[in-house]
């Protein structure tokens, strides 16, 4: 694998998005993952609605909160199709779920997969590069003051709490790190990223690490 | 002290004593992360969590590459 990756280099990372108010960072993170693994596979890359995953998912809890993994395993069991933002937009509370019919467009998941690397980062640039954007679940309490440059301590790995994609890693400079697409808009952080150092589980970011597959 | 202006400006004052520890790691450079005010400064550490960190975890089996079907190529 290349000592640095980004699936942003390759055009196929949407808009960094924005959660307002509402607690869906698990259903941000499943969708934008699913967003990119698509146009990866050689579909259009199209925002997805992530409304849709909040008001259908009926094991998680909407806006106050969720399971990624439990959404992938959802979408993987029912084959529901996530239908275009623009036809199920983002409305920062959830609603009732809006059906649509099977023929109708849009993408399923066909599988996924969850595991815990942690003290084995250095696989999981692997797996990002073969299989595709990952969904992580780290612990974010300090990022509520975070700016900008490597999170490399002040951030323990026992407390996971925000979910977040992994679009990519850099490990040339002095110090290796994984590029994260937050869920809280291009104001926040770097124009919407964060970076976290590699090689300590920071912040829990090994701990629980979805893939998707179409 | 009920005034919600009042809470959120205490909120913000906190902020800028916890940003100023958080900036204050040993071995800085400049690639170091930065901390500062931005748009959750005036929510205090237990809004902000409410609001925004709500993923749930399931413990997820440890990877094991000759166990997976991902493929996985090591340098």
């Amino acid at each position: 694998y290349p000592p640095k990756f980004d699936w942003r280099d390759h055009g196929i990372v949407g808009p960094v998005r924005n959660q307002e108010s509402c607690g869906g960072c698990w259903a941000f993170s499943v969708v934008e993952a699913i967003e990119t693994v698509s146009a990866k596979d050689g579909g259009k890359l199209q925002q997805l609605s992530v409304q849709q995953v909040i008001d259908c998912s009926y094991e998680n809890e909407g806006c106050n909160g969720g399971s990624p993994v439990g959404a992938l395993d959802w979408l993987a069991q029912t084959k529901l199709k996530l239908v275009n933002e623009a036809e199920y937009p983002f409305k920062d509370m959830a609603g009732i779920c809006q059906y649509f019919p099977q023929s109708h467009t849009g993408v399923a998941v066909r599988n996924y997969s969850a595991y815990d690397f942690s003290g084995q980062e250095e696989v999981m640039m692997s797996v990002l590069v073969e299989s595709g954007p990952l969904v992580v679940i780290v612990d974010a309490i300090s990022w509520q003051d975070y700016l900008g440059g490597i999170i490399q301590h002040h951030c323990s790995s026992h407390n996971a709490n925000h979910a977040v994609l992994i679009t990519g890693y850099d490990t040339t400079g002095e110090v290796p790190y994984w590029i994260v697409r937050n869920s809280w808009g291009t104001s926040w952080g770097d124009n919407g990223y964060a970076y976290i150092k590699i090689g300590n589980d920071m912040c829990g970011i090994a701990d629980n690490v979805a893939a998707v597959f179409l | 002290e009920n005034n919600e202006h009042y809470q959120r400006r205490i909120h913000f004052q906190n902020s800028l004593k916890r940003q100023a520890f958080l900036n204050s790691a040993l071995k800085r450079s400049d690639q170091s992360a930065r901390y500062g005010i931005n748009q959750f400064s005036d929510l205090s550490p237990q809004q902000f969590k409410e609001r925004y960190l709500t993923a749930r975890t399931e413990t997820a089996p440890k990877f094991d590459p000759s166990r997976t079907g991902i493929q996985v190529k090591m340098n």
